[in-house]
């Protein structure tokens, strides 16, 4: 079984594009990328 | 809702969907966190209400040849299993176009992953004049936000992948006859059920379903290493009484401890003769008085339930680990408040364990021998889940947790009369969230169709 850790919550610069143009975004996201 | 396995259509015919029910305000459903062997359980505990989500944008006009497909940020509203209802960014508190979407399929993506492909986000065509500055908009809402991880459609996957492959060799309790394992092979594999099939079965018949970390599964070489009765071609006894293992085998590092046992077990305290409670493997909605028939190595008990006919034959036993929480000591039942099933010949009203044990010269297994931790496990009566049925495992189908006794469950298949419950551990892998079989591409099996009286 898989015992579930305890994950923390990094700060992330986000891209982000619409029709008017790119820009990015700070936003949190979990570091289940470890 | 594209789940992240492909499976003919005809397979998922008639599927039932939860849909209808997962907005109303009574409908519980059991968090999947409350089940360690689910897909992305281990990461459930960052999926939250107030997420911020990429989604597919479906209230746009047309689209067009340069982006086909239009995407939006949303917002995660509440989650139901692996479903959550979102929220288009935007809408405020007006709901009219909330939705509902998987969190364990491809649907939904963490905020930047449209940008990274290159698509940009068009807002939605209710709300597209509501703004003048969407660029300023979004970033007031994003900023300080919280979204997914950004491999989340890699973990979603992995964590769908099942760690045993087509065509591999292991030893399965027989479902006709389950005092024997049988040398079985790996034939299909749907969300972590194995279909196995019986190295003697017919073509026809359509083998033995159980997921990956069932007890009834256990490595090659497992019986004959803790003295259970094997049913296997010659060869194969042959090879194994020679130490020789085949690339096709299942080898003990594919199986949990319960599967594999230990050696630490060489003195459980068990002895052949004692009795005890557990649950009757044939009918999972009794817990029966039971007799240890053999202590084998390795941590395994043979028990039979007290129930039935003795069978001389021995053909009626079962294993179960010493560690199993389907085994109880004498009075647990009654402790508790759950029916024991009585021995055959007595009255379920009038039967005393003091009584059956001078009569029957028998003594109890001491109630220091059983697992009697309690995990934190989160289920409470009324929680909806989808649950295998074990009289025929390879039917998935709603369920309600209607009891729970420590770490024992009894789940009621809904729809159907009380028999035909299940008592099951907390921890058992044939239970699944709100919206397991859509991910996996399971079929979902719903209430039987009731037919109008004449």
């Amino acid at each position: 079984h898989v015992e579930a850790k305890p994950r923390k919550w990094e700060q992330k610069q986000v891209q982000i594009k619409t029709m008017e143009g790119e820009f990015s975004v700070t936003m949190w996201a979990s570091g289940a990328s470890d | 809702t594209i789940p992240l396995v492909r499976r003919k259509p005809s397979e998922l015919a008639n599927s039932f969907s939860w849909d209808s029910q997962l907005s109303d305000r009574y409908f519980v459903a059991a968090p999947v966190t409350c089940f360690k062997h689910a897909p992305m359980a281990d990461i459930w505990e960052n999926i939250m209400v107030g997420m911020k989500v990429e989604v597919e944008n479906t209230d746009c006009d047309n689209v067009s040849d340069a982006f086909p497909d239009s995407f939006w940020v949303a917002t995660v509203m509440k989650i139901v299993g692996y479903k959550a209802q979102l929220r288009y960014e935007g809408f405020g508190a007006n709901d009219s176009k909330d939705f509902w979407v998987s969190l364990c399929s491809n649907q939904v993506h963490p905020v930047g992953w449209c940008a990274t492909r290159g698509k940009p986000l068009i807002p939605p065509k209710t709300i597209e004049d509501k703004y003048n500055d969407w660029k300023d908009f979004l970033r007031k809402r994003l900023t300080g936000a919280r979204t997914l991880p950004s491999n989340f459609s890699n973990k979603a996957s992995e964590s769908l992948k099942s760690r045993f492959d087509l065509g591999l060799n292991l030893e399965v309790v027989d479902k006709n006859h389950i005092s024997r394992v049988k040398v079985a092979v790996v034939h299909k594999i749907v969300g972590k059920r194995l279909n196995v099939k019986y190295y003697d079965m017919p073509q026809e018949d359509m083998g033995f379903w159980c997921h990956e970390d069932s007890p009834l599964l256990h490595p090659v070489g497992w019986a004959k290493k803790v003295g259970h009765h094997l049913v296997a071609p010659i060869h194969y006894v042959e090879r194994l009484s020679q130490g020789i293992f085949d690339d096709d085998d299942a080898t003990e590092d594919l199986f949990n401890p319960i599967q594999v046992g230990s050696p630490d077990y060489s003195s459980t305290g068990f002895s052949t003769g004692m009795k005890l409670e557990a649950i009757d493997p044939l009918n999972l909605s009794s817990i029966c008085v039971a007799t240890v028939m053999d202590v084998l190595n390795y941590g395994y008990i043979m028990i039979r339930i007290d129930t039935y006919d003795s069978d001389a034959t021995g053909a009626d036993w079962f294993c179960y680990h010493v560690k199993s929480p389907c085994i109880f000591p004498v009075g647990f039942c009654q402790s508790h408040g759950i029916p024991l099933t009585p021995p055959k010949g007595y009255g379920q009203a009038t039967f005393d364990w003091n009584k059956y044990l001078l009569e029957t010269g028998n003594i109890p297994a001491d109630p220091s021998l059983f697992n009697t931790y309690v995990p934190l496990h989160g289920f409470v009566p009324g929680m909806k889940i989808e649950a295998a049925d074990l009289m025929d495992p390879r039917l998935v189908c709603i369920a309600t947790i209607d009891k729970v006794v420590g770490r024992l469950l009894k789940v009621h298949f809904d729809g159907w009369d009380e028999e035909f419950d299940q008592w099951l551990d907390c921890e058992s892998s044939d239970i699944y969230p709100v919206g397991w079989c859509q991910s996996v591409a399971h079929k979902l099996e719903g209430p039987p169709i009731q037919t109008a009286p004449t």
